[in-house]
């Protein structure tokens, strides 16, 4: 049965590198199902941030969210700084897709104080340039020019031309 | 105050493109 578990996993991993998203959805599903069974919430948190994933690419952005949301609680419980960070930052992304620029400003702060907790300047300036861009969509251009200021410096200290 | 169509926001394309590359390895 834990073979069964991981062998979805990669299946499901599969069917969405190929593009098929919707049999990607199925097969994490059982993979979730079998991390649930053994109480595996490692396997858990994979299986919720793989379908979140998936449902971005269906277009399904609510269905996708509530999927990063447990991505996030899970993340918490298991004390995983970096994957916290990496939930916050789907969060705000897939906020941004569904024109929720608030909720979308609050998961990226939320990304924004990880990143510079864990010296990572590369998620700092991600941080940035999304808070830049929620911000100018709200119509807040001081403050979207605060955080593209600060994501210039960071691009310039990384060295990302781009 | 919704101006801006999310699929023009370059932070959240260059984001998918990303993703569509990632996944979370058994």
């Amino acid at each position: 049965r834990a073979a069964q578990g991981r062998t979805y996993g990669n299946l499901g991993n599969t069917q969405y590198l190929l593009g098929n998203f919707q049999n990607a959805v199925l097969a994490h599903e059982q993979r979730l199902l079998i991390a649930k069974e053994f109480g595996d919430r490692a396997a858990e948190r994979r299986a919720y941030c793989n379908l979140g994933n998936a449902y971005i690419f269906l277009g399904q952005f609510e269905v996708a969210a509530e999927h990063y949301k447990r991505t996030l609680q899970l993340a918490r419980q298991l004390r995983d700084r970096a994957v916290e960070a990496q939930a916050c930052y789907s969060l705000g992304n897939t906020y941004t897709l569904l024109q929720d620029y608030e909720r979308a400003i609050d998961y990226h702060l939320k990304h924004l104080v990880i990143a510079q907790d864990l010296r990572d300047r590369i998620g700092e300036g991600r941080a940035c340039w999304s808070l830049g861009n929620a911000h100018t969509a709200l119509g807040n251009h001081e403050q979207a020019l605060h955080f593209a200021e600060k994501h210039l410096e960071i691009s310039k200290e990384i060295g990302d031309r781009n | 105050a919704k101006r801006m169509h999310a699929i023009q926001v370059d932070s959240v394309q260059r984001w998918m493109e990303d993703l569509r590359h990632m996944t979370e390895v058994e």
